[in-house]
């Protein structure tokens, strides 16, 4: 146990998963995680930001993780 | 599809203002 609920633990590691250098987009965690609001999906991408866990990239809709490559 | 210098150069400093909260969550 990590601290985090499943939904985070779940958008977390989808944005672990993303190899590309500008991450992944709100709109492709979203088409991936199709039983999880939109609304859920933002909360959780915020918390685990303001943790320290995933970063913005090129803009505020991208996102990277601190642990990955 | 790549990114320009000013793109990484940004991505680099989010990713370090990222490990400095990790840091200071984990201190706590």
């Amino acid at each position: 146990n990590n601290g985090l609920s499943a939904n985070q633990n779940q958008v977390l590691s989808l944005i672990r998963s993303c190899p590309d250098p500008q991450g992944i987009s709100i709109q492709d965690l979203k088409q991936r995680l199709s039983g999880i609001s939109l609304t859920v999906i933002k909360q959780a991408v915020e918390f685990l930001s303001n943790e320290g866990h995933i970063f913005s990239t090129i803009d505020e809709d991208h996102f990277k993780s601190t642990d990955s490559d | 599809n790549q990114l320009t210098a000013e793109q990484k150069r940004k991505i680099e400093e989010n990713r370090r203002k990222a490990l400095e909260r990790r840091a200071q969550r984990l201190g706590q």
